[in-house]
């Protein structure tokens, strides 16, 4: 979906839906995508950082969506 | 927002990296 895979997808779905100051947590999106494991959320998150569609906020546990603002 | 200064500094700071890196990608694909 737009170059992106299934699940670069469902993980940059939910950072675009989370709205705080702080975005959402590597936490919160592994209690989110039970199906998912921790290092395929990772490598999705690396992966959606690295091509500018999240950045980090407070720390590097956290993140929010180019497009959420 | 619970935010200090500093933290919303930094936080504007990566949005303008990434927004930058969306940017180029979106150039190197045209």
């Amino acid at each position: 979906v737009n170059g992106l895979t299934m699940h670069q997808s469902q993980v940059l779905n939910l950072i675009k839906s989370c709205h705080s100051p702080e975005g959402v947590s590597l936490q919160d999106l592994k209690a989110q995508l039970h199906s998912m494991s921790a290092s395929t959320i990772k490598q999705a998150v690396e992966f959606l950082s690295s091509e500018g569609h999240i950045y980090s906020t407070v720390d590097d546990d956290h993140y929010k969506s180019t497009d959420a603002d | 927002s619970g935010l200090t200064e500093e933290q919303k500094r930094r936080i504007e700071e990566n949005r303008q990296l990434a927004l930058a890196r969306r940017a180029e990608r979106l150039a190197a694909q045209r």
